[in-house]
């Protein structure tokens, strides 16, 4: 997260990192269930199967593993049908972990989106990664609030680039808080009325987020794929 | 050959190539170079004159990418015209034999586009010598000139209003490419190759209709797209499926679309079931609370709040359409619930119908922030 600040541990408690040997962490995740997490499919562009991944939840420093962290093998990964690469469209992917979390003050699904619930134009949401900071990468769960924007205004800054319904832009023009490299697939999270927090993007793509083109950032729409994502869970669970 | 003998007939003018089983000796044959589709002729015969021995070949080559940008430079009108006669020359149906440009196609192609490509720094292909050429009305010899509204862009092309060629990606792609912006006016979806939705007019890919993803915002590319007969039903991806198998808690549909939105509670909370295109109730005899489990599961919904069997004072017994809890059932197996229910024939003997509540999972609260005296 470009312009953000580091987390205080448990206070995004549906935040993963997914990871890789022997890289470590690769892309952000999202818990949304007791075995269900959210990420974008481009984290699995060239390592499609499910065996060399795992999701760690309940940390906030990746260098020092936490009590409270839990650690779950990927059991299947579910990557939507449409995903285009070069548009970068149907960007989601849902992740099937091979046993339930134990779910703590650390380790908590976020809601989703109802069918056609959006966040509102110009509304205040947060994003959390352990991506890029600018110079380096950090070690501590990073947090920044960023600023819903149009399709309309989003498109004006991205002439070589369609920005589709399957998208949502957040950010500032002056991309001063933006999600950047390592961040893909962590949370969009916007604060509703009753003090729950509801899961609207996911980290998909932007410009070269420390390089002087800026503007906001692009996310996966995570409201059009509410009922998608409702499907493949009730598709897996019932081995359907 | 070095493989085999020498091929038989043709004259020696066949290819050691023996996938064949019976050699084509004609050596003409169809164009499929896209960038040349739009010619006065429509067969070719190889090498060509860049010494490209197939279309695939040609297809690759660097002239091919050549010639099409370099006509969007609008140098010379009949630029394509002559690059086509040298990818795939023309096939004389009569000779079987190559037929060339003539000359002066060659060298006023030449000379006026040959200084646009010094510009960037690129050279004029080596092979087009324009002496190989026959002058026109040469005797016993004949060659190719483009007749005066020969169609300059190639079917990948656009053709702006000034005549220049540019590329059929760039129409209408909110940049102008034209001299005269002609690329950028009338932007239709049928202009940009697209399909337009009738209702909100959106333009889609024509891969896009009857592909099991609604695109337009009235799901019109996702009408008329199967036949399925009465006894069947249509699956999201427009395959038809019998109606006797629809939410029978097997997938018949590849996309298993058979399966979904089976299990719904209705206003008033009762567990409905959708099967085989008909609207059931669930007859209270022999449910539990793991049937409650799984109904709430497959919602998408939590832990079971309550079950309540209620009397079904509305209707006449026997006159509802009930389902039965399968008696073999046994709570191991993880049916969703439409499986793990059946139709008896008979009516429900307590006339009781579920009524369920689920609680909802519980997500997005943070833990509250410790508080510390200050």
């Amino acid at each position: 997260i470009l312009g953000g600040r580091t987390s205080r541990p448990g206070r995004w408690p549906w935040q993963c990192s997914l990871q890789s040997e022997p890289s470590g962490h690769i892309c952000g995740c999202v818990l949304i269930g007791n075995k269900w997490a959210l990420t974008v499919a481009h984290c699995f562009e060239g390592r499609e199967s499910a065996d060399v991944w795992k999701v760690v939840l309940g940390i906030n420093n990746l260098d020092h593993p936490s009590p409270y962290m839990q650690s779950r093998h990927v059991k299947s990964i579910i990557v939507h049908s449409r995903y285009n690469r070069a548009v970068v469209d149907y960007d989601i992917s849902v992740l099937e972990l091979e046993s339930e979390v134990e779910v703590t003050s650390y380790v908590r699904p976020v809601c989703l989106p109802g069918r056609g619930q959006l966040p509102k134009a110009d509304q205040y949401c947060h994003i959390t990664g352990w991506g890029h900071v600018g110079l380096r990468m950090p070690f501590k769960l990073q947090e920044g609030e960023v600023r819903i924007i149009s399709v309309s205004q989003c498109q004006s800054y991205f002439d070589m680039k369609t920005i589709t319904s399957r998208m949502l832009c957040a950010g500032y023009e002056a991309g001063t808080i933006d999600s950047c490299m390592g961040d893909s697939g962590g949370p969009l999270v916007c604060e509703e009325d009753d003090g729950r927090w509801s899961l609207y993007g996911l980290t998909s793509w932007g410009s070269v987020c420390f390089s002087k083109v800026l503007g906001p950032g692009v996310y996966a729409n995570v409201t059009h794929f509410t009922e998608w994502i409702e499907r493949q869970i009730y598709l897996r669970t019932f081995n359907l | 050959c070095t493989s085999t003998s020498c091929s038989s007939g043709c004259h020696g003018n066949t290819s050691c190539d023996l996938r064949n089983a019976s050699n084509n000796c004609s050596g003409c044959e169809p164009i499929s170079l896209e960038i040349c589709m739009n010619l006065p002729y429509n067969s070719t015969r190889f090498p060509n004159y860049l010494g490209h021995h197939s279309q695939k070949e040609t297809s690759m080559s660097w002239e091919s990418s050549l010639f099409p940008a370099l006509v969007q430079t609008n140098c010379y009108k009949y630029l394509m015209f002559f690059a086509c006669t040298v990818l795939v020359p023309m096939c004389d149906p009569v000779t079987q034999q190559r037929v060339p440009p003539c000359r002066s196609l060659c060298r006023n192609s030449k000379e006026r586009c040959e200084s646009v490509l010094g510009i960037v720094g690129l050279q004029w292909p080596e092979d087009t010598d324009c002496a190989q050429f026959p002058e026109e009305g040469q005797a016993n010899s004949s060659c190719l000139l483009p007749d005066p509204d020969v169609n300059e862009c190639s079917p990948s092309h656009f053709k702006c209003r000034s005549g220049r060629c540019v590329l059929s990606s760039k129409r209408c792609d909110g940049h102008t490419d034209c001299d005269d912006d002609s690329d950028e006016e009338t932007c239709g979806c049928v202009e940009r190759g697209l399909w337009e939705c009738p209702g909100d007019k959106t333009c889609i890919h024509h891969n896009m209709i009857c592909d099991g993803f609604p695109d337009c915002s009235q799901q019109e590319d996702e009408n008329n797209c199967s036949a399925c007969s009465s006894h069947e039903m249509e699956c999201t991806n427009h395959q038809c499926v019998h109606r006797s198998l629809w939410c029978d808690g097997s997938r018949h549909c590849s996309d298993s679309s058979d399966e979904w939105n089976c299990v719904s509670l209705s206003d008033e909370g009762f567990v409905t079931v959708h099967k085989a295109g008909m609207e059931y109730r669930v007859c209270a005899d022999g449910w539990s609370s793991n049937l409650s489990s799984v109904a709430c599961t497959q919602m998408g919904l939590g832990s079971p709040l309550s079950a309540d069997a209620v009397l079904d004072v509305s209707s006449a017994a026997g006159r509802r359409h009930w389902l039965h809890v399968d008696p073999d059932w046994n709570p191991q197996n993880m049916f969703p619930l439409q499986g793990l229910l059946e139709k008896r024939g008979q009516s429900c003997t307590s006339s009781k119908k579920i009524s369920l509540k689920c609680t909802r999972d519980k997500c997005g609260r943070r833990p509250a922030a410790r508080m510390v005296k200050r």
